[in-house]
C-alpha cells in the first residue's frame, strides 16, 4: 500500500501481513495487507484493528475491527461509544456510508480517523495532535510503527523505477509491445484514468497510476481520489495536501514530475 | 482528587427542589447514587484523602437513611439544576473537561499542532 506518514513522507510499501500503524499511550492500530495478485509483491489493506486504550474518567477500553466485505459501525463489543463512563460519548463511531465508509471521533484525544472500503481493500486515514502522537510508553520500539517512522527499507517498492519501465514498455506508434496491466492498462490509458479523478500529478495520482497497472484494478483510482479527500479533511496544513516528491526513497537528479 | 467538585455537585443537586414526598425522596435517592458515581471516578486519585474517604462513608449512610436502592437511575446534577437553559448543554453534559481535548488543552497553552498519516492502495 501508499503510506503517508505522520512527517508528511510518501512511500509504497510491501508490508505482506501483519504491521503495526501506531502505538502510543492512548491508541494501538494494527494493518494486515495481502497481494493483490498471486506472486506479486505489492500487497494491499485487507484487514484494520484499532484499540482505544482505556483513558481516566473518560472511555473503557475499546477495540475496533474492520476486514474486507465487513466494515461495521460498532466496536467488537457491539457498541457505539467509549462505554459507561461520564466521557462515554467523547469516542463514538459514525457510519457515513452503510459499509464503505466509517468514521470515528475520539474527542478525548482529539483524535479522527476515517476508514473506507473501495474494491476489496480497506483504506485507512487519523488525524491525532502531535503532542499525543509522540507519547510512547515504550520509546525504544518506536522505529516499528509505520505512521511514525515509515516502512523498513527492505519494505519499500521502488515506484520510479516500476513508472520509469511501464512507460519504456508503452508501445511506440506502430509497435507492437504487449501492454503492462493484465487487464490492458498501458502507462498512457492508466494516466488518462488517474487524471479523471486526480488532475494534479501529485504522487496520489502516481500511486494511482502505478495500482492501476500492477493490478488492472480501476478501484485503485478510487481509492487514490478518497485518499486525498482524507487528507484535504484531515490534515491542518493545507499547503501540504499535495506532495510532488518521494522524500523516502529518492535518488539524486530523480525527481518527480512538477504540477 | 475532585472529590470537592462532587460534593458540590451533590449539593447543589439537593438543595432546589420543588418537589414533596415521594417524587422528593425519590430524587434525593438518584442525587445519590450520581454522588456514588462522581465519587467512584474519583477513587484512584483519592487514596488516602480524608473528604474522600468521610464522602464514601457519607453516602453509604444517607443511601441507607433514605432506603435508596444501589441500581437505578442517576441524574447528572449539573444538568438538571443549570443547564437546561444554555445552549450548549448537549456538550456540556457529555463528559468532564478532561474528556475534550481540545478545551482542556486551550485552557493550559497555544492551538495543538495536528499530524496526519494515510494508508491507501495497493
Amino acid at each position: 500500500p501508499h503510506l503517508r506518514t505522520f512527517s508528511d513522507i510518501f512511500q509504497t510499501c510491501k508490508v505482506k501481513g501483519a504491521w503495526p500503524l501506531i502505538d502510543n499511550k492512548y491508541l494501538y492500530v494494527q494493518v494486515t495487507n495481502s497481494p493483490v495478485l498471486p506472486q506479486s509483491t505489492a500487497t494491499a489493506t485487507s484487514k484494520l484493528t484499532i484499540i482505544f486504550k482505556n483513558f481516566q474518567e473518560c472511555v473503557d477500553q475499546k477495540v475496533y475491527q474492520a476486514e474486507t466485505d465487513e466494515l461495521p459501525a460498532a466496536f467488537v463489543d457491539g457498541s457505539k461509544n467509549g462505554g459507561d463512563r461520564h466521557g462515554a460519548n467523547t469516542l463514538r463511531i459514525l457510519e457515513k456510508a452503510p459499509g464503505q465508509h466509517v468514521e470515528i471521533q475520539a474527542r478525548y484525544i482529539g483524535t479522527t480517523i476515517v476508514i473506507r472500503q473501495v474494491g476489496r481493500y480497506l483504506t485507512f486515514a487519523i488525524r491525532m495532535p502531535e503532542e499525543l502522537v509522540h507519547s510512547t510508553e515504550d520509546k525504544e520500539s518506536q522505529g516499528l510503527y509505520l505512521c511514525l517512522r515509515g516502512c523498513p527499507l527492505s519494505e519499500r517498492i521502488d515506484f520510479r523505477t516500476f513508472r520509469a519501465k511501464a512507460a519504456e514498455n508503452e508501445p511506440a506508434i506502430g509497435g507492437s509491445r504487449p501492454p503492462v496491466s493484465a487487464e490492458g492498462f498501458t502507462y498512457e490509458s492508466a494516466t488518462a484514468k488517474c487524471k479523471e479523478r486526480l488532475p494534479v500529478e501529485d504522487l496520489y495520482f502516481q500511486s494511482c497510476v502505478f495500482d492501476l497497472l500492477t493490478t488492472g484494478d480501476v478501484n485503485f483510482t478510487m481509492a487514490a481520489y478518497y485518499a486525498f479527500e482524507d487528507v484535504k479533511m484531515l490534515h491542518s496544513n493545507k499547503e501540504k495536501f499535495h506532495i510532488f516528491e518521494r522524500t523516502g526513497d529518492l535518488t539524486p537528479g530523480n525527481s518527480a514530475p512538477g504540477r | 482528587c475532585k472529590i470537592l467538585k462532587c460534593n458540590a455537585e451533590f449539593w447543589t443537586a439537593t438543595s432546589v427542589s420543588h418537589n414533596s414526598g415521594t417524587e422528593e425522596a425519590s430524587e434525593h435517592c438518584t442525587a445519590l447514587r450520581a454522588y456514588a458515581h462522581c465519587v467512584r471516578r474519583t477513587a484512584r486519585t483519592c487514596r488516602g484523602d480524608l473528604a474522600y474517604h468521610s464522602a464514601v462513608h457519607g453516602i453509604e449512610d444517607l443511601m441507607s437513611q433514605h432506603n435508596c436502592s444501589k441500581e437505578g437511575p442517576t441524574s447528572q446534577p449539573r444538568t438538571r439544576t443549570s443547564l437546561l437553559s444554555l445552549p450548549d448543554s448537549q456538550e456540556r453534559s457529555d463528559g468532564p473537561e478532561i474528556c475534550h481535548y481540545e478545551r482542556s488543552f486551550h485552557k493550559h497553552s497555544a492551538p495543538p499542532n495536528y499530524t496526519h498519516c494515510g494508508l491507501f492502495g495497493d
